[in-house]
């Protein structure tokens, strides 16, 4: 069966700033 | 855009593509952030700071739009409309009655574009300090934007001395809902 990753949406806008800034590093 | 699915699919489907469209409103509340005079002059690390604490409070200003108090429904940019009771499946119920209400408040305001994004550079800078390096530069900023919004919307209604001490109260709203919500969870497949 698929698996899901779930997460807080704290935690997913935490991750996609990080990887945002770490980017355009 | 939200590409929820109509209402033949699964709830988890629905949550799925639910989920996917959050990536890109977050992207674009850190595009905002860095257009706002004076934020990129602050650390990286309290931008990126600021962006984790203030982003979901952001969204929620944003996505008032989305959502008609008087039908309570909500309309994705694609068109696709969704009662509240439709949209309970996704288990979201409180966050939506919460969204319900503030955006109601916020929309009797009718601010004009512009000083509804001033009202969302406020909230950014307005949000939880915990973690900042350079709280100083963060009040200065913040001071700043508040006084252009304060001389904004007092240029264009001298006689209204209300609405501003009317628009800086949905800030404690803003943080209730972040600290009752943000917690709310997302589900991503895994292929």
């Amino acid at each position: 069966p698929k698996t899901h990753r779930v997460m807080t949406l704290a935690d997913h806008i935490s991750h996609i700033i990080t990887q945002d800034f770490a980017r355009n590093q | 855009a939200c590409p929820v699915a109509p209402a033949s699919r699964s709830s988890q489907e629905v949550w799925d593509s639910f989920s996917q469209c959050f990536t890109p409103a977050v992207r674009e509340v850190v595009e905002f952030a860095k257009s706002i005079p004076g934020f990129q002059s602050l650390s990286q690390h309290d931008q990126v700071m600021l962006l984790k604490s203030g982003t979901f409070q952001v969204l929620m200003v944003r996505f008032c739009s989305l959502f008609d108090a008087k039908e309570r429904a909500v309309t994705f940019l694609n068109g696709q409309t969704y009662s509240l009771a439709s949209l309970r499946a996704l288990g979201m119920g409180s966050l939506l009655d919460a969204m319900f209400d503030f955006s109601e408040k916020l929309g009797s305001m009718g601010l004009e574009p512009d000083e509804m994004a001033l009202f969302m550079a406020v909230v950014l800078v307005s949000a939880d300090r915990s973690g900042i390096v350079d709280v100083g530069a963060v009040e200065q900023l913040q001071e700043n934007l508040i006084k252009a919004l304060r001389s904004l919307i007092t240029s264009r209604r001298p006689d209204d001395s209300t609405l501003f001490p009317k628009l800086l109260l949905r800030l404690p709203d803003l943080r209730t809902l972040n600290n009752h919500h943000s917690d709310k969870l997302l589900a991503f497949r895994i292929d």
